[in-house]
């Protein structure tokens, strides 16, 4: 569904956030 | 065929995508749909983390969204 696809966006967001 | 996978999310496949054109986070994750490759949503979001910390691309900010893209 696309709000799992949103979640799944939000959640590699997040890490790639923390990374950089 | 619930089981087959038609897709692979590998460190290739995504160098491959980024050097075609910048894309968000969101485009990649509808390269590789779990339904696709088989993976979890989870082990999904790890594993295009861990390949996109490696390949640590380019980014730039198009329509105010942080796009990613690598040269060749």
């Amino acid at each position: 569904s696309s709000s799992e696809a949103d979640e799944m966006a939000a959640a590699l967001d997040a890490e790639l956030n923390d990374f950089m | 065929t619930p089981s087959s996978s038609d897709v692979q999310l590998t460190e290739e496949a995504v160098r491959r995508y980024l050097i075609r054109k910048p894309m968000t986070t969101k485009d990649l994750l509808k390269k590789f749909q779990t339904k696709r490759t088989g993976l979890s949503s989870e082990q999904t979001v790890n594993v295009l983390a861990q390949i996109l910390k490696r390949l640590n691309p380019e980014r730039k900010n198009v329509n105010d969204k942080m796009h990613f893209y690598l040269t060749e």
